[in-house]
């Protein structure tokens, strides 16, 4: 979604 | 995982890895900002913690790690191992002054109003100043040796590149998130300044001294 919520991100 | 993304965690790595084997190597932290070193280990420890409770690649565990290793090592050598060469007098941010503000916009403004997700929108926020100290300290020095520039440079690309990343994401998997991208830019826009006397002075061979 516009603001999905996994933070996959470093 | 997209060509910008990967290359900015290779660019924030490699600042991490310049800036301990300088300390290491030349056995002093002259011109390092403890303080915005210490801020690099308070974000990494409260945006890391979901190391404990979720996993989400080898890739992304490993960096995780790596980045808290290097950021509590390198505090160490400051603070502990190479503490004489520590230069306090011109390292004088008053940290708290970040450090409050941000904590509070991290409990006003959030995706959600838990515990892990306060603590990375702290993370967040605080990431985006935590360079200010070593700004600072360099505008009162006057001056910065060139590993250090090189050190800034690979720093703040890392987070340019991510805004890379975020419009890449946005474009190709309609994903972003404000606070991230709020921050990034606030991040990259405090890097601007340095970024003109690197390249106007560092890559022509010159010394980086202020004022310009």
């Amino acid at each position: 979604g516009i603001d999905s919520k996994h933070k996959d991100e470093l | 995982m997209n060509v910008f993304r990967l290359t900015g965690d290779l660019s924030h790595l490699a600042a991490i890895i310049i800036l301990l084997l300088k300390i290491w190597k030349s056995r002093s932290c002259a011109g390092i900002s403890g303080k915005s070193q210490i801020l690099f280990a308070i974000v990494f420890t409260t945006r890391y913690l979901d190391l404990l409770t979720s996993f989400i690649s080898i890739y992304n565990t490993s960096m995780k790690v790596i980045y808290i290793g290097c950021a509590y090592a390198t505090v160490y050598l400051i603070y502990m191992k190479f503490r004489a060469t520590y230069d306090g007098n011109h390292d004088s941010f008053r940290v708290e002054f970040l450090v409050v503000p941000v904590g509070g916009l991290a409990v006003l403004v959030n995706h959600d109003f838990s515990f892990l997700e306060i603590l990375w929108t702290f993370s967040i926020y605080l990431e985006s100043v935590a360079i200010l100290p070593q700004l600072f300290m360099i505008s009162k020095t006057g001056e910065a040796e060139t590993i250090t520039t090189h050190y800034l440079f690979c720093l703040g690309l890392y987070r340019a590149l991510y805004l890379l990343n975020w419009i890449w994401r946005f474009y190709f998997e309609s994903f972003f998130d404000m606070i991230a991208i709020v921050a990034g830019v606030v991040q990259t826009v405090l890097y601007c300044d340095f970024f003109y006397l690197y390249i106007t002075k560092v890559l022509k061979g010159k010394k980086l001294s202020l004022p310009a």
